[in-house]
């Protein structure tokens, strides 16, 4: 499963298609930021997961964004003030899964 | 990872980003009240799943709700007439799936 | 971790709730046809994969579909002429991880 910026998943879906690397795309969003990102599930036959790791890396651009996160990290709430911090966004977060059984109906 | 009341989500999400804890938000309804929830994927060290859990107790208070589901449960689809159920609505619902690697991109 | 069609969705929710299993169903997308479909997240005690994986079948039938898909697989964009390809959709596609602890909070 790979978490990665909404700007980047065209791209990314389009280069995995092209290498007949299957996928289904699901919305979701950060839980820091609360932005909207993607979040792709790939099955992968074991023998192919490096290549959809370089295909990831190559796509997906990691850069430093200006955010105003909605609400305290750690803090009370009654007393925060937003302000802006720089974080590290795009990228991405890949979480590689065993799967026991793949069937196909 | 844990599927959640929609009316939880936001207190929980605040509370796992005040610990460091990072995590993504699916959108998702249930099969049986077909009513909107929240699916979270936590990506977590082994040494943080019982934290997790124990940030996922307190703020996902399980309660009773009187419900009408949309369709019969087992019975006969056109002979069906609605009727209110009590049932346990609420809580989360964790599955604590191992990671066989985690790649940052 | 099932993909469904979108037609095929309620009713094999409907028949997965009939025998009391539990699901949530969580919006997606196919990555190469980019068309709505469904990801079903079922947590199942093992002894019941099977009855799962056979109410699956039942329910989602495969089908061929003339589609046209938006970008070109494999060959450069700008040059693609869109045309339409037959291409087997419906049916299912089912990944069945272990879970290593299932928390009922
Ligand atoms: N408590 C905190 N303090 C300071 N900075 C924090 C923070 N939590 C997150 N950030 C920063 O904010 C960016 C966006 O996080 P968000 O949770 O909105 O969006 C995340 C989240 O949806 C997902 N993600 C990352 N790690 C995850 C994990 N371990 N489990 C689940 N989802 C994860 O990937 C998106 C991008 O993550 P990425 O690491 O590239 O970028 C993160 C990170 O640089
Ligand atoms: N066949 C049935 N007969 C009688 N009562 C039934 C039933 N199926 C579900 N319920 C009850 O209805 C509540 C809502 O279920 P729903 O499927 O809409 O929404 C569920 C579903 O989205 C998810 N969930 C729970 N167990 C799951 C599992 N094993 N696999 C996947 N998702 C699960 O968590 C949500 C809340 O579940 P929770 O157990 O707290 O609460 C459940 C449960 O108390
Ligand atoms: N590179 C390619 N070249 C030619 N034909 C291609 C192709 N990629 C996909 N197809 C065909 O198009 C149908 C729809 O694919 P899509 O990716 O939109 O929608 C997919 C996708 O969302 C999901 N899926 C299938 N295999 C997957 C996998 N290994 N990993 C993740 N998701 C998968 O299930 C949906 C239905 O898949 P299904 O195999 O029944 O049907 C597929 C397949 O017959």
């Amino acid at each position: 499963m790979a978490v990665v910026q909404d700007k980047d998943a065209p791209r990314l879906l389009q280069a995995l298609v092209a290498r007949g690397l299957r996928a289904t795309r699901l919305a979701s969003s950060g839980g820091f930021l609360r932005e909207g990102n993607v979040t792709l599930l790939l099955g992968l036959d074991d023998g192919r997961v490096e290549e959809a790791l370089a295909i990831i890396a190559e796509t997906c651009k990691s850069r430093q964004q200006l955010v105003t996160p909605l609400s305290p990290i750690g803090g009370p709430v009654d007393s925060y003030v937003p302000y802006p911090i720089q974080v590290q966004v795009g990228g991405a977060t890949v979480f590689v899964l065993q799967v026991e059984r793949y069937v196909k109906l």
